[in-house]
């Protein structure tokens, strides 16, 4: 009886990704960006976390059809790193002006 | 209310900053907001410092008690505007320089370039926000940031954006009535915001978000603040 071998670990010299339009954007990328992944496998992990973002600014543009989104300094980071990186205000819903003690301002005249 | 205003025209913008990798836009949103605040009350625009708040501001929210400033891990404007009134005031980009991390408060009271003397929060009907802006300068604002990360121009106007969780502050400097929306076939009006991750993101920095749908939660954390000269 035949025994069936099955892979277990990451085959880093055949990764999907490698030479697709995918890859050939990531490396404009990299070089607009002036991006610098210091092992393969970062590299393979960051082209892996492109993809996906090329994916979700395709449904974004869908979702947001005003504007226009694509490939951006942060297309290299996942969603959950760029959240961690580049925003900072807490307490979400809670910080909301009315449930604060500060002083919420007069309403202006402004039916004209 | 004008149709369409913007701060930047009036010279009340400072130059589009660079947070770098850190959560300090909370930072950034204060500092905007006094810069236009000063250059209401004085003529002159002065370039504040962000890292004076990274480094010595842990005021923390009356309500919200584990809503604390953080430095790179975050803040809130209207903490930020407390720690400044009760510190003596903020002092210009120059003396105390941006870095991107945190580290040891060097702030001196005798650099002080301007004091916060009050601050308020906006009612969240966007009209109300308009008519601050025009008559107060530039307001802190926090929004939903999630279309942001692919965002690279025209007016954002999300079918599904979620309001409810703020995640990012952000100066809101104008509006205009005339952004070309295609899936409603005219145009509909938007915001004007300036961000604080450099000007290679968005249009030169600046982001345009729809106006009048309370878009990705704009309306619902809006404050203006009041200086004093030093």
């Amino acid at each position: 009886e035949q025994e069936v071998i099955l892979q277990v670990t990451g085959n880093h010299h055949h990764h999907h990704l490698l030479g697709t339009a995918a890859e050939h954007q990531f490396n404009s990328f990299i070089q607009e960006y002036g991006k610098d992944y210091p092992t393969r496998a970062e590299y393979l992990h960051r082209l892996g976390i492109f993809a996906k973002n090329l994916l979700r600014a395709a449904e974004h543009q869908a979702m947001d059809p005003t504007a226009v989104h694509g490939v951006t300094q942060f297309s290299d980071l996942s969603q959950e790193e760029f959240e961690g990186m580049y925003m900072g205000v807490k307490g979400g819903a809670a910080a909301a002006p009315s449930e604060n003690e500060e002083v919420v301002a007069a309403e202006m005249e402004v039916g004209d | 209310l004008p149709e369409s205003f913007d701060w930047r025209e009036k010279g009340a913008v400072s130059d589009v900053k660079m947070q770098g990798t850190c959560g300090s836009c909370w930072a950034f949103s204060t500092t905007g907001a006094i810069e236009g605040a000063n250059f209401i009350a004085t003529g002159k625009l002065l370039n504040l410092s962000e890292q004076q708040l990274v480094d010595c501001d842990h005021a923390c929210d009356a309500t919200e008690k584990k809503a604390c400033d953080d430095g790179c891990s975050g803040g809130l404007m209207t903490n930020a505007y407390k720690y400044l009134i009760e510190a003596g005031g903020i002092e210009e980009e120059d003396a105390y320089p941006y870095t991107g991390k945190r580290g040891e408060c060097k702030f001196k009271s005798e650099k002080v370039a301007v004091k916060v003397s009050n601050f308020i929060t906006i009612p969240i009907e966007e009209n109300q926000i308009a008519a601050y802006l025009v008559n107060h300068g530039p307001l802190a604002v926090g929004l939903n940031a999630v279309f942001m990360q692919t965002y690279i121009g025209g007016v954002s106007c999300p079918l599904i954006c979620g309001k409810k969780w703020i995640n990012h502050g952000v100066l809101l400097v104008g509006y205009g009535s005339r952004g070309y929306s295609i899936l409603r076939f005219k145009n509909k009006p938007y915001w004007i915001i300036k961000n604080s991750w450099g000007k290679r993101w968005g249009e030169k920095g600046y982001y345009r978000l729809c106006r009048g749908h309370g878009m990705c939660g704009i309306n619902t954390m809006v404050s203006a603040v009041m200086t004093k000269a030093s």
